[in-house]
Protein backbone atom coordinates (compact mmCIF):
# COMPACT_ATOMS: atom_id res chain seq x y z
CA UNK A 1 0.00 0.00 0.00
CA UNK A 2 1.01 3.76 -0.31
CA UNK A 3 0.20 6.79 1.92
CA UNK A 4 -0.91 9.82 0.58
CA UNK A 5 0.38 11.92 3.41
CA UNK A 6 -2.50 13.05 5.38
CA UNK A 7 -5.42 11.54 7.39
CA UNK A 8 -8.32 12.97 9.62
CA UNK A 9 -7.39 13.25 13.23
CA UNK A 10 -11.14 13.24 14.04
CA UNK A 11 -12.95 9.79 13.97
CA UNK A 12 -16.16 10.37 12.99
CA UNK A 13 -16.69 11.63 9.21
CA UNK A 14 -19.45 13.27 7.43
CA UNK A 15 -20.44 13.04 3.73
CA UNK A 16 -23.00 13.62 1.53
CA UNK A 17 -24.18 13.26 -2.15
CA UNK A 18 -23.97 16.62 -3.51
CA UNK A 19 -25.04 16.03 -7.36
CA UNK A 20 -26.53 12.21 -9.04
CA UNK A 21 -25.74 10.90 -12.26
CA UNK A 22 -27.78 12.71 -14.88
CA UNK A 23 -27.68 9.89 -17.35
CA UNK A 24 -26.86 7.21 -15.41
CA UNK A 25 -30.41 4.26 -14.66
CA UNK A 26 -28.89 4.39 -10.98
CA UNK A 27 -31.69 6.09 -9.20
CA UNK A 28 -30.78 8.44 -6.42
CA UNK A 29 -31.33 6.15 -3.57
CA UNK A 30 -29.17 3.70 -5.19
CA UNK A 31 -26.36 5.85 -5.62
CA UNK A 32 -26.84 6.81 -1.69
CA UNK A 33 -26.87 3.15 -0.46
CA UNK A 34 -23.45 2.15 -2.61
CA UNK A 35 -22.06 5.19 -1.23
CA UNK A 36 -23.27 3.91 2.52
CA UNK A 37 -22.01 0.55 1.64
CA UNK A 38 -18.69 1.68 0.15
CA UNK A 39 -17.74 3.96 3.41
CA UNK A 40 -18.71 1.47 5.44
CA UNK A 41 -16.29 -1.24 3.89
CA UNK A 42 -13.50 1.45 5.21
CA UNK A 43 -15.11 1.71 8.24
CA UNK A 44 -15.63 -2.10 9.26
CA UNK A 45 -11.83 -1.97 9.37
CA UNK A 46 -11.06 0.83 11.84
CA UNK A 47 -12.80 2.79 14.27
CA UNK A 48 -13.96 5.40 11.93
CA UNK A 49 -17.70 6.30 11.74
CA UNK A 50 -19.23 7.63 8.95
CA UNK A 51 -22.29 10.04 8.94
CA UNK A 52 -24.74 11.17 6.41
CA UNK A 53 -26.21 14.66 6.68
CA UNK A 54 -28.66 16.82 4.86
CA UNK A 55 -28.18 19.76 3.07
CA UNK A 56 -29.38 22.01 5.61
CA UNK A 57 -26.95 20.68 7.50
CA UNK A 58 -23.48 22.84 8.46
CA UNK A 59 -21.10 22.84 7.88
CA UNK A 60 -20.49 21.23 5.18
CA UNK A 61 -19.66 17.66 5.13
CA UNK A 62 -16.36 15.82 5.16
CA UNK A 63 -16.93 14.37 2.15
CA UNK A 64 -18.51 15.67 -0.69
CA UNK A 65 -19.86 13.65 -3.27
CA UNK A 66 -20.66 14.92 -6.56
CA UNK A 67 -21.12 13.69 -10.68
CA UNK A 68 -19.70 16.66 -12.75
CA UNK A 69 -18.42 16.51 -16.06
CA UNK A 70 -15.35 17.89 -17.65
CA UNK A 71 -14.09 21.03 -16.31
CA UNK A 72 -15.27 21.27 -12.60
CA UNK A 73 -13.45 24.00 -10.71
CA UNK A 74 -10.66 21.83 -9.47
CA UNK A 75 -7.45 20.55 -11.24
CA UNK A 76 -8.49 17.32 -12.61
CA UNK A 77 -11.13 17.58 -15.23
CA UNK A 78 -13.28 15.16 -16.73
CA UNK A 79 -12.65 13.86 -19.74
CA UNK A 80 -16.12 11.44 -21.33
CA UNK A 81 -16.64 8.32 -21.76
CA UNK A 82 -13.73 5.96 -20.87
CA UNK A 83 -10.39 7.21 -19.87
CA UNK A 84 -10.57 9.14 -16.47
CA UNK A 85 -13.53 8.03 -14.22
CA UNK A 86 -13.07 9.37 -10.69
CA UNK A 87 -11.32 10.89 -8.34
CA UNK A 88 -10.86 12.29 -4.65
CA UNK A 89 -8.84 14.19 -2.37
CA UNK A 90 -6.55 13.23 0.54
CA UNK A 91 -7.47 14.21 3.99
CA UNK A 92 -6.90 17.89 5.29
CA UNK A 93 -8.20 21.09 6.50
CA UNK A 94 -8.80 22.36 2.51
CA UNK A 95 -12.87 22.60 1.88
CA UNK A 96 -12.23 20.16 -0.68
CA UNK A 97 -9.90 17.71 1.60
CA UNK A 98 -12.20 14.34 1.02
CA UNK A 99 -14.59 15.42 -1.65
CA UNK A 100 -14.91 12.73 -4.35
CA UNK A 101 -15.96 13.43 -7.82
CA UNK A 102 -17.60 11.19 -10.69
CA UNK A 103 -17.26 11.51 -14.07
CA UNK A 104 -20.89 12.08 -15.38
CA UNK A 105 -20.24 11.14 -18.66
CA UNK A 106 -19.20 7.13 -17.26
CA UNK A 107 -22.13 4.51 -17.65
CA UNK A 108 -22.28 4.20 -13.87
CA UNK A 109 -24.24 0.72 -12.94
CA UNK A 110 -24.54 -1.55 -10.78
CA UNK A 111 -25.00 -5.60 -10.75
CA UNK A 112 -24.40 -6.16 -14.42
CA UNK A 113 -21.68 -7.67 -15.98
CA UNK A 114 -18.36 -6.20 -16.59
CA UNK A 115 -18.60 -4.44 -20.09
CA UNK A 116 -21.71 -3.06 -19.54
CA UNK A 117 -20.56 0.01 -17.34
CA UNK A 118 -18.63 0.93 -15.02
CA UNK A 119 -19.14 -0.46 -11.85
CA UNK A 120 -19.71 2.53 -9.10
CA UNK A 121 -19.77 0.86 -6.42
CA UNK A 122 -16.21 -0.86 -7.04
CA UNK A 123 -14.83 2.68 -8.02
CA UNK A 124 -16.56 4.93 -5.04
CA UNK A 125 -14.25 2.13 -2.60
CA UNK A 126 -11.72 3.02 -4.31
CA UNK A 127 -12.22 6.40 -4.33
CA UNK A 128 -12.88 6.57 -0.38
CA UNK A 129 -9.45 5.09 -0.28
CA UNK A 130 -7.89 8.21 -1.54
CA UNK A 131 -10.31 10.19 0.47
CA UNK A 132 -8.92 8.63 4.03
CA UNK A 133 -5.41 9.18 3.03
CA UNK A 134 -4.19 6.23 0.88
CA UNK A 135 -2.33 6.38 -2.15
CA UNK A 136 -3.14 4.22 -5.32
CA UNK A 137 -1.16 0.74 -4.88
CA UNK A 138 0.44 -1.94 -6.86
CA UNK A 139 -0.54 -5.12 -5.25
CA UNK A 140 -2.45 -7.51 -7.27
CA UNK A 141 -5.61 -7.47 -5.21
CA UNK A 142 -5.81 -3.89 -3.41
CA UNK A 143 -8.80 -1.87 -4.57
CA UNK A 144 -6.53 0.88 -4.93
CA UNK A 145 -5.12 -0.11 -7.70
CA UNK A 146 -5.27 2.67 -10.50
CA UNK A 147 -7.14 1.01 -13.12
CA UNK A 148 -10.69 -0.12 -13.70
CA UNK A 149 -11.05 -3.33 -12.64
CA UNK A 150 -14.58 -4.76 -13.15
CA UNK A 151 -16.90 -5.17 -10.60
CA UNK A 152 -16.50 -6.54 -7.10
CA UNK A 153 -19.77 -8.05 -6.17
CA UNK A 154 -22.17 -7.70 -3.22
CA UNK A 155 -21.74 -4.74 -1.64
CA UNK A 156 -23.08 -6.22 1.64
CA UNK A 157 -20.30 -8.90 1.89
CA UNK A 158 -17.32 -6.78 0.11
CA UNK A 159 -14.51 -7.11 2.68
CA UNK A 160 -11.25 -5.66 1.38
CA UNK A 161 -8.08 -6.87 0.81
CA UNK A 162 -5.60 -7.45 3.57
CA UNK A 163 -3.07 -5.11 1.71
CA UNK A 164 -5.49 -2.17 1.77
CA UNK A 165 -6.86 -3.51 5.23
CA UNK A 166 -2.91 -3.15 6.61
CA UNK A 167 -2.57 0.39 4.99
CA UNK A 168 -5.94 2.16 6.26
CA UNK A 169 -4.75 0.62 9.71
CA UNK A 170 -1.92 2.54 9.75
CA UNK A 171 -3.43 5.62 9.25
CA UNK A 172 -6.24 4.81 12.11
CA UNK A 173 -5.49 1.95 13.85
CA UNK A 174 -7.38 -1.18 13.68
CA UNK A 175 -11.30 -1.82 14.94
CA UNK A 176 -12.10 -2.14 18.68
CA UNK A 177 -15.01 -4.69 17.56
CA UNK A 178 -14.65 -7.22 15.16
CA UNK A 179 -16.13 -5.92 11.41
CA UNK A 180 -19.58 -7.73 12.29
CA UNK A 181 -20.63 -6.18 15.73
CA UNK A 182 -19.71 -2.93 14.27
CA UNK A 183 -21.99 -0.16 13.49
CA UNK A 184 -20.07 1.33 10.10
CA UNK A 185 -23.01 3.66 8.76
CA UNK A 186 -25.22 5.96 10.87
CA UNK A 187 -27.79 6.94 7.98
CA UNK A 188 -30.38 10.01 7.73
CA UNK A 189 -32.85 7.26 7.05
CA UNK A 190 -33.00 3.29 6.75
CA UNK A 191 -30.96 2.83 3.06
CA UNK A 192 -32.85 0.52 0.71
CA UNK A 193 -31.26 -2.72 0.66
CA UNK A 194 -28.82 -3.17 -1.97
CA UNK A 195 -29.95 -3.56 -5.30
CA UNK A 196 -29.87 -7.50 -5.87
CA UNK A 197 -26.67 -8.67 -7.85
CA UNK A 198 -28.31 -10.46 -11.19
CA UNK A 199 -27.59 -14.31 -11.28
CA UNK A 200 -24.62 -15.26 -13.17
CA UNK A 201 -26.69 -15.73 -16.55
CA UNK A 202 -27.04 -11.98 -17.67
CA UNK A 203 -30.62 -10.88 -18.05
CA UNK A 204 -30.03 -9.53 -21.60
CA UNK A 205 -28.98 -12.12 -23.91
CA UNK A 206 -26.03 -11.78 -26.47
CA UNK A 207 -24.86 -13.18 -29.37
CA UNK A 208 -22.27 -16.09 -28.89
CA UNK A 209 -19.15 -15.08 -30.39
CA UNK A 210 -17.99 -18.30 -31.05
CA UNK A 211 -20.70 -19.03 -33.88
CA UNK A 212 -19.15 -16.62 -35.86
CA UNK A 213 -20.88 -14.95 -38.92
CA UNK A 214 -19.99 -11.69 -37.92
CA UNK A 215 -21.53 -9.00 -39.72
CA UNK A 216 -18.43 -6.40 -39.46
CA UNK A 217 -14.77 -7.01 -38.83
CA UNK A 218 -12.06 -4.04 -38.46
CA UNK A 219 -9.01 -3.01 -37.54
CA UNK A 220 -9.51 0.36 -35.57
CA UNK A 221 -6.68 1.81 -33.97
CA UNK A 222 -4.83 -1.58 -33.56
CA UNK A 223 -7.54 -3.38 -32.03
CA UNK A 224 -9.78 -5.60 -33.93
CA UNK A 225 -13.38 -4.82 -33.73
CA UNK A 226 -16.27 -7.87 -34.49
CA UNK A 227 -19.76 -6.52 -35.08
CA UNK A 228 -22.70 -8.66 -34.62
CA UNK A 229 -26.04 -6.93 -34.60
CA UNK A 230 -26.15 -4.43 -31.94
CA UNK A 231 -23.01 -5.45 -30.30
CA UNK A 232 -19.33 -5.46 -30.58
CA UNK A 233 -16.02 -7.50 -29.17
CA UNK A 234 -12.58 -6.04 -28.84
CA UNK A 235 -9.69 -7.38 -29.23
CA UNK A 236 -6.52 -5.84 -27.95
CA UNK A 237 -2.86 -5.93 -30.16
CA UNK A 238 -1.59 -8.59 -27.74
CA UNK A 239 -4.38 -10.81 -29.18
CA UNK A 240 -6.62 -10.80 -25.84
CA UNK A 241 -10.40 -10.01 -25.68
CA UNK A 242 -11.40 -6.64 -24.04
CA UNK A 243 -14.02 -8.87 -22.60
CA UNK A 244 -15.66 -11.83 -23.56
CA UNK A 245 -19.41 -10.37 -23.46
CA UNK A 246 -19.90 -7.70 -25.80
CA UNK A 247 -20.31 -4.47 -25.21
CA UNK A 248 -23.53 -1.99 -26.90
CA UNK A 249 -23.09 -0.44 -30.24
CA UNK A 250 -24.69 2.21 -29.62
CA UNK A 251 -23.13 2.69 -26.31
CA UNK A 252 -19.73 3.14 -27.54
CA UNK A 253 -20.20 4.90 -31.20
CA UNK A 254 -22.32 7.47 -29.98
CA UNK A 255 -24.62 9.61 -32.76
CA UNK A 256 -24.87 6.09 -34.72
CA UNK A 257 -28.75 6.12 -34.89
CA UNK A 258 -30.81 4.03 -32.84
CA UNK A 259 -32.53 2.43 -36.09
CA UNK A 260 -29.12 0.53 -37.13
CA UNK A 261 -29.48 -2.70 -35.63
CA UNK A 262 -26.23 -3.86 -37.85
CA UNK A 263 -23.07 -2.87 -39.01
CA UNK A 264 -22.38 -4.90 -42.33
CA UNK A 265 -18.72 -3.01 -42.79
CA UNK A 266 -16.28 -1.21 -41.01
CA UNK A 267 -12.94 0.27 -41.57
CA UNK A 268 -9.86 2.59 -40.52
CA UNK A 269 -9.12 5.01 -42.99
CA UNK A 270 -5.32 5.80 -43.11
CA UNK A 271 -6.28 9.50 -42.32
CA UNK A 272 -7.37 7.92 -39.21
CA UNK A 273 -11.11 7.94 -39.94
CA UNK A 274 -13.52 5.00 -39.13
CA UNK A 275 -16.25 4.28 -41.42
CA UNK A 276 -19.62 2.33 -40.59
CA UNK A 277 -21.07 1.04 -42.91
CA UNK A 278 -25.24 -0.14 -43.05
CA UNK A 279 -27.40 -0.63 -46.01
CA UNK A 280 -26.61 1.92 -48.56
CA UNK A 281 -25.34 4.66 -46.45
CA UNK A 282 -22.38 5.32 -43.84
CA UNK A 283 -21.00 6.81 -41.05
CA UNK A 284 -17.82 8.34 -40.12
CA UNK A 285 -16.20 9.01 -37.07
CA UNK A 286 -13.04 10.42 -35.84
CA UNK A 287 -13.20 11.17 -31.98
CA UNK A 288 -16.76 11.79 -32.91
CA UNK A 289 -19.40 11.35 -35.32
CA UNK A 290 -19.32 13.94 -37.78
CA UNK A 291 -21.63 16.36 -38.59
CA UNK A 292 -24.00 16.25 -41.44
CA UNK A 293 -23.60 12.42 -41.11
CA UNK A 294 -24.91 9.66 -42.36
CA UNK A 295 -23.29 9.70 -46.25
CA UNK A 296 -24.87 7.66 -49.17
CA UNK A 297 -22.08 5.31 -50.40
CA UNK A 298 -22.36 6.38 -53.98
CA UNK A 299 -20.26 9.30 -52.61
CA UNK A 300 -17.18 5.93 -53.07
CA UNK A 301 -18.60 5.03 -56.42
CA UNK A 302 -21.24 2.65 -55.65
CA UNK A 303 -24.08 2.48 -58.02
CA UNK A 304 -27.69 3.78 -56.47
CA UNK A 305 -28.98 1.51 -53.73
CA UNK A 306 -26.06 -0.67 -53.59
CA UNK A 307 -24.97 -2.01 -50.40
CA UNK A 308 -21.26 -3.42 -49.55
CA UNK A 309 -20.28 -7.25 -47.51
CA UNK A 310 -16.45 -5.73 -47.22
CA UNK A 311 -14.81 -2.72 -46.90
CA UNK A 312 -11.15 -2.32 -46.24
CA UNK A 313 -8.45 -0.02 -47.31
CA UNK A 314 -4.57 -2.37 -48.53
CA UNK A 315 -1.69 -0.84 -47.29
CA UNK A 316 0.36 -1.40 -50.14
CA UNK A 317 -1.58 0.84 -52.17
CA UNK A 318 -2.93 3.06 -49.98
CA UNK A 319 -6.86 2.35 -51.92
CA UNK A 320 -10.04 0.92 -50.29
CA UNK A 321 -12.04 -1.58 -51.83
CA UNK A 322 -15.53 -2.07 -51.34
CA UNK A 323 -16.84 -5.37 -51.90
CA UNK A 324 -20.26 -6.97 -52.74
CA UNK A 325 -20.78 -10.96 -53.35
CA UNK A 326 -18.32 -11.52 -55.90
CA UNK A 327 -17.70 -8.00 -57.85
CA UNK A 328 -15.59 -5.50 -55.73
CA UNK A 329 -14.87 -1.04 -56.27
CA UNK A 330 -11.44 0.95 -55.86
CA UNK A 331 -11.86 4.19 -53.96
CA UNK A 332 -9.03 6.59 -54.27
CA UNK A 333 -8.63 8.48 -51.09
CA UNK A 334 -5.82 10.84 -51.81
CA UNK A 335 -7.76 11.60 -54.96
CA UNK A 336 -11.44 11.19 -53.26
CA UNK A 337 -12.92 9.93 -56.37
CA UNK A 338 -13.56 5.99 -57.40
CA UNK A 339 -11.20 4.33 -59.57
CA UNK A 340 -13.13 3.93 -62.90
CA UNK A 341 -13.23 0.34 -64.87
CA UNK A 342 -15.00 -1.00 -62.17
CA UNK A 343 -16.74 -3.52 -60.38
CA UNK A 344 -14.14 -6.08 -60.93
CA UNK A 345 -14.02 -9.84 -60.33
CA UNK A 346 -13.39 -10.62 -56.97
CA UNK A 347 -10.93 -13.62 -58.24
CA UNK A 348 -7.83 -11.37 -58.57
CA UNK A 349 -8.22 -12.43 -54.64
CA UNK A 350 -7.27 -16.05 -55.06
CA UNK A 351 -9.06 -18.74 -52.81
CA UNK A 352 -11.03 -15.35 -51.23
CA UNK A 353 -14.84 -16.92 -50.91
CA UNK A 354 -17.26 -14.88 -52.10
CA UNK A 355 -19.74 -12.35 -50.26
CA UNK A 356 -17.23 -12.33 -47.29
CA UNK A 357 -18.56 -11.11 -43.38
CA UNK A 358 -15.57 -8.78 -44.14
CA UNK A 359 -12.04 -8.25 -44.55
CA UNK A 360 -9.64 -6.54 -42.54
CA UNK A 361 -5.83 -6.07 -42.73
CA UNK A 362 -3.88 -6.88 -39.31
CA UNK A 363 -1.38 -5.14 -37.56
CA UNK A 364 1.41 -6.93 -39.43
CA UNK A 365 -0.19 -6.25 -42.58
CA UNK A 366 -1.61 -9.58 -43.44
CA UNK A 367 -5.02 -9.31 -45.18
CA UNK A 368 -7.83 -11.20 -43.84
CA UNK A 369 -10.81 -12.17 -45.59
CA UNK A 370 -13.97 -13.32 -42.46
CA UNK A 371 -16.51 -15.51 -43.46
CA UNK A 372 -19.14 -17.29 -41.41
CA UNK A 373 -16.57 -19.05 -38.91
CA UNK A 374 -13.61 -18.87 -41.24
CA UNK A 375 -10.94 -17.11 -42.38
CA UNK A 376 -8.78 -16.99 -45.18
CA UNK A 377 -5.39 -15.07 -44.58
CA UNK A 378 -3.44 -13.40 -47.62
CA UNK A 379 0.35 -12.17 -46.54
CA UNK A 380 1.61 -8.68 -46.88
CA UNK A 381 1.45 -7.63 -49.84
CA UNK A 382 -0.08 -10.98 -51.74
CA UNK A 383 -3.58 -11.78 -53.41
CA UNK A 384 -2.87 -15.28 -53.08
CA UNK A 385 -4.79 -17.40 -49.61
CA UNK A 386 -2.35 -19.39 -47.40
CA UNK A 387 -2.43 -22.60 -49.13
CA UNK A 388 -3.92 -23.92 -45.48
CA UNK A 389 -6.77 -21.20 -45.96
CA UNK A 390 -9.00 -21.61 -44.84
CA UNK A 391 -8.88 -21.61 -40.82
CA UNK A 392 -11.16 -21.49 -37.58
CA UNK A 393 -11.31 -17.97 -36.61
CA UNK A 394 -12.68 -18.60 -33.36
CA UNK A 395 -9.52 -20.49 -31.40
CA UNK A 396 -7.06 -18.42 -33.19
CA UNK A 397 -8.80 -15.34 -32.24
CA UNK A 398 -11.43 -14.61 -29.99
CA UNK A 399 -10.50 -17.15 -27.01
CA UNK A 400 -13.01 -19.85 -28.42
CA UNK A 401 -12.17 -23.81 -28.58
CA UNK A 402 -11.26 -25.40 -31.59
CA UNK A 403 -13.73 -27.80 -33.49
CA UNK A 404 -13.22 -30.97 -33.08
CA UNK A 405 -11.11 -33.17 -35.32
CA UNK A 406 -13.46 -34.81 -38.35
CA UNK A 407 -12.57 -38.13 -40.08
CA UNK A 408 -13.94 -38.13 -43.80
CA UNK A 409 -16.28 -40.47 -43.94
CA UNK A 410 -16.47 -43.39 -47.25
CA UNK A 411 -19.54 -42.82 -49.21
CA UNK A 412 -21.01 -40.04 -50.87
CA UNK A 413 -21.28 -36.25 -49.80
CA UNK A 414 -23.77 -33.47 -50.09
CA UNK A 415 -21.21 -31.00 -50.71
CA UNK A 416 -21.31 -27.82 -53.06
CA UNK A 417 -18.07 -26.74 -54.40
CA UNK A 418 -17.47 -23.10 -55.26
CA UNK A 419 -15.29 -21.75 -58.30
CA UNK A 420 -12.54 -20.28 -55.83
CA UNK A 421 -12.29 -23.41 -53.31
CA UNK B 1 10.42 -5.76 -29.28
CA UNK B 2 9.75 -3.20 -32.92
CA UNK B 3 10.85 -0.04 -31.18
CA UNK B 4 7.55 2.19 -30.51
CA UNK B 5 6.15 4.98 -32.81
CA UNK B 6 6.95 8.31 -32.39
CA UNK B 7 3.36 8.89 -31.91
CA UNK B 8 2.88 5.88 -29.17
CA UNK B 9 6.06 7.31 -27.91
CA UNK B 10 5.16 10.64 -27.35
CA UNK B 11 1.62 9.92 -25.74
CA UNK B 12 3.30 7.08 -23.76
CA UNK B 13 5.65 10.12 -22.02
CA UNK B 14 2.64 12.46 -22.12
CA UNK B 15 0.46 10.22 -19.77
CA UNK B 16 3.82 9.12 -17.64
CA UNK B 17 4.30 12.65 -17.10
CA UNK B 18 0.96 13.10 -16.06
CA UNK B 19 0.14 9.87 -13.44
CA UNK B 20 4.15 11.03 -11.67
CA UNK B 21 6.21 8.27 -13.54
CA UNK B 22 8.31 11.13 -15.11
CA UNK B 23 9.09 14.44 -13.46
CA UNK B 24 7.48 17.23 -14.81
CA UNK B 25 9.37 18.48 -17.86
CA UNK B 26 11.70 22.04 -16.42
CA UNK B 27 9.92 24.90 -19.05
CA UNK B 28 13.87 26.25 -18.90
CA UNK B 29 15.14 23.03 -20.29
CA UNK B 30 15.12 21.06 -23.29
CA UNK B 31 12.91 18.17 -23.03
CA UNK B 32 15.28 15.74 -23.13
CA UNK B 33 14.67 12.38 -21.10
CA UNK B 34 17.26 9.64 -21.16
CA UNK B 35 15.95 6.21 -22.29
CA UNK B 36 17.18 4.80 -19.07
CA UNK B 37 14.52 7.21 -17.68
CA UNK B 38 11.83 6.33 -19.05
CA UNK B 39 12.79 2.83 -19.19
CA UNK B 40 12.43 2.75 -15.44
CA UNK B 41 9.66 4.79 -15.55
CA UNK B 42 7.80 2.15 -18.08
CA UNK B 43 8.72 -0.46 -15.71
CA UNK B 44 6.78 0.93 -12.65
CA UNK B 45 4.10 1.84 -14.60
CA UNK B 46 4.00 -2.27 -15.82
CA UNK B 47 3.93 -3.31 -12.31
CA UNK B 48 0.77 -1.22 -11.40
CA UNK B 49 -0.96 -2.27 -14.52
CA UNK B 50 0.10 -5.54 -13.91
CA UNK B 51 1.96 -6.19 -17.18
CA UNK B 52 5.28 -8.47 -17.33
CA UNK B 53 7.83 -5.50 -16.27
CA UNK B 54 9.94 -5.21 -19.23
CA UNK B 55 10.23 -1.02 -19.45
CA UNK B 56 9.59 -1.71 -23.06
CA UNK B 57 6.62 0.56 -24.29
CA UNK B 58 5.19 -1.88 -26.60
CA UNK B 59 1.66 -2.28 -27.70
CA UNK B 60 0.57 -3.89 -24.62
CA UNK B 61 1.70 -1.10 -22.18
CA UNK B 62 0.52 1.83 -24.70
CA UNK B 63 -3.21 -0.26 -24.43
CA UNK B 64 -3.10 -0.14 -20.71
CA UNK B 65 -2.86 3.31 -20.62
CA UNK B 66 -5.94 3.89 -22.73
CA UNK B 67 -7.50 1.96 -19.69
CA UNK B 68 -9.99 3.82 -17.88
CA UNK B 69 -8.57 4.86 -14.18
CA UNK B 70 -8.55 7.31 -11.34
CA UNK B 71 -7.73 10.83 -12.26
CA UNK B 72 -4.69 10.64 -9.60
CA UNK B 73 -1.00 10.39 -9.63
CA UNK B 74 0.10 7.00 -9.26
CA UNK B 75 3.41 8.27 -8.01
CA UNK B 76 3.20 10.86 -5.18
CA UNK B 77 6.94 11.06 -4.19
CA UNK B 78 7.52 13.45 -6.74
CA UNK B 79 5.40 15.87 -4.70
CA UNK B 80 7.12 15.00 -1.24
CA UNK B 81 4.48 13.40 0.10
CA UNK B 82 4.94 10.50 2.56
CA UNK B 83 5.43 6.78 1.15
CA UNK B 84 5.05 3.70 2.82
CA UNK B 85 4.92 0.35 1.10
CA UNK B 86 4.77 -3.10 2.80
CA UNK B 87 7.68 -5.67 2.41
Amino acid sequence: YALGGSAWKKRVLTWRVQSFPRGSALRPDVVRTLMHFALAAWGAETDLTFREVGTQDTPEPDILIGFSQNFHEDSYPFDGPGGTLAHAFFPGEHPISGDTHFDDEETWTFGVKDGEGTDLFAVAVHEFGHALGLGHSSAPDSIMRPFYQGPVGDPAKYRLSQDDREGLQQLYGKASQTPSAKPTRKPLTAPPQPPALPPDSPSTPFPDRCQGNFDAIANIRGETFFFKGPWFWRLQPSGQLVSPRPARLHRFWEGLPADVRTVQAAYSRPDGRILLFSGSRFWVFRDRLREGEPRQLTALGLPEGEQVDAVFSWPQNGKTYLVRGGRYWRYDEAAQRADPGYPRDLGLWEGAPLAPDDVTVSNAGDTYFVKGTQYWRFPKGTVQADPDSPQPLGPQWLDCPRPPQTTPQPGGCNCQCEINQ
Amino acid sequence: APEPSAHDLSLGVDWLTRYGYLPPPHPGQLQLRSPLKLRDAVKVMQRFAGLPETGVLDAVTVAAMRRPRCSLPDVLGLAGLVRRRRR
